[in-house]
């Protein structure tokens, strides 16, 4: 096997153009990465303003982005999204990649005005992403 | 693959059902459609509108809850964590109608008694009550001197609907009138717990009241002015403030989270009880998972 070995060798580990940290980067960091994104949304927007006093802005953030392939670490993700992965791209494509989607949520306080014109406060639980994972 | 299918025809089956509403699915199992039982977000997401027409509320009962509201939320809507978690809603009542007043009387220091009538309907059946008080707001500088000992008088009366309107035996509290000066607004309140929690157990639809004030001078701050009788005015009628447990799962739990943040390992714990992992098992399962953290 030398001959193999020393053609290994001729030929050139990364195209000359290209330089060894972006070369790298492609595997280590997906270019549009599974993270959080702020949506800041006003009631009167909806038209609800007319029953929710407060508060005026609502920010329910969102996660999108790419899951990438070795997820076990970085997204606190199962070892399952793994095997999904794996299931995807060598057994059956119809099988969809992990998605990148919340994992954590924080509470909203919401004042609203009752149709007999009585005023609630009231806590909602879930009403803020606050964290996301690839599942 | 066959299962599945099987699955997505049955659900197929559900949604061809012509009479079922998609929101109506979320319907309390006793079919009582409770404004309050569906999150409203719910409601304008599935009947589309901005939400039913609305009574516009009382202004300073407004202002009230907003001045609550910045109390115990931030501008972006999360929960302060400066205050008791055992509430998770507050409601105010403004009083649907008021009816005769019996005049006051000077000279005994009593104030006028107001007839009050509170529409409890969106109270729903799992918001559990903690705590109610009838609150007086003043907008402009009141007549009460700055101590005073009253004793205010509480008659609840039976719902309109029945025959005779059973006056149960008054029940008197002495309250302190400590006002609490904030800007130029005031606002005193009266703890009407007792009384109104068995009505509120029971889901009375609607409570009606009569309500009246005897004012004393406090002797400790004003013993020179014992004998002037004072004249009480107290501003319009009342509002009815509920604190309430909202135990639906939508609502927050800030009791239960906190239990959660202090004891996280023991939450699992707690989940898996010993019938969970028998002990053979439960080591075999803390070696795999030491060696994959490895």
């Amino acid at each position: 096997g030398q001959e193999t070995v020393s053609l290994a060798l001729n030929k050139p580990l990364v195209p000359a153009s290209l330089n060894l940290s972006e070369y790298f980067k492609q595997f280590l960091f997906p270019q549009h990465e599974c993270e959080l994104h702020d949506y800041r949304l006003s009631f009167s927007q909806l038209k609800w303003d007319n029953w929710i006093v407060a508060p005026h802005r609502y920010n329910p953030r969102y996660c999108k982005g790419d899951c990438p392939r070795a997820v076990g670490h970085r997204y606190g993700s199962p070892v399952h999204t793994m095997v999904q992965n794996i299931i995807h791209e060598k057994l059956d494509s119809s099988v969809p990649r992990p998605s990148c989607v919340p994992a954590k949520y924080s509470p909203l306080s919401v004042l609203t005005i009752e149709p007999d014109g009585s005023i609630a406060y009231k806590e909602y639980e879930d009403m803020i992403a606050t964290k996301c994972t690839c599942r | 693959t066959q299962a599945s299918r099987g699955e997505t025809q049955i659900a197929a089956g559900a949604e061809l059902e012509p009479e079922a509403e998609p929101w109506s699915l979320l319907q309390p199992l006793d079919g009582r459609d409770r404004p309050g039982f569906l999150s409203p977000f719910f409601k304008v997401l599935y009947d589309g509108r901005g939400g039913t027409p609305r009574l516009q509320p009382d202004s300073r009962a407004l202002r009230y809850m907003k001045r609550l509201y910045k109390a115990y939320a931030t501008k972006e809507g999360i929960p302060k964590s400066n205050r008791s978690p055992l509430y998770n809603t507050v409601r105010l009542f403004t009083s649907c109608a008021q009816h005769k007043q019996a005049p006051g009387d000077p000279a005994t220091g009593s104030a006028p008694s107001v007839d009050l009538l509170f529409n409890l309907d969106h109270v729903t059946a799992v918001e559990n009550l903690l705590k109610s008080v009838l609150l007086y707001t003043f907008s402009n500088s009141i007549s009460f001197p700055s101590a005073a000992q009253c004793v205010c008088t509480l008659v609840i009366k039976q719902p309109e609907f029945s025959s005779r309107t059973l006056q149960r035996a008054p029940s008197s509290y002495t309250f302190n009138t400590e006002f609490e000066f904030k800007k130029k607004y005031k606002w005193f309140e009266v703890d009407v717990t007792t009384p109104l929690r068995p009505l509120m157990a029971s889901h009375q639809r609607s409570i009606h009241m009569s309500v009246n004030f005897t004012c004393t001078r406090d002797q400790r701050q004003d013993p020179p002015a014992q004998d002037r009788p004072f004249n009480v005015t107290l501003p319009g009628p009342p509002s009815l403030l509920l604190y309430l447990n909202d135990t639906s799962a939508q609502a927050y739990h800030r009791w239960y989270s906190l239990r959660n943040q202090r004891r996280p390992s023991l939450s699992t714990d707690h989940n898996r009880g010993p019938s969970a992992c028998p002990k053979g098992e439960g080591s075999a399962e803390g070696v795999r998972s030491s060696r994959h953290r490895r």
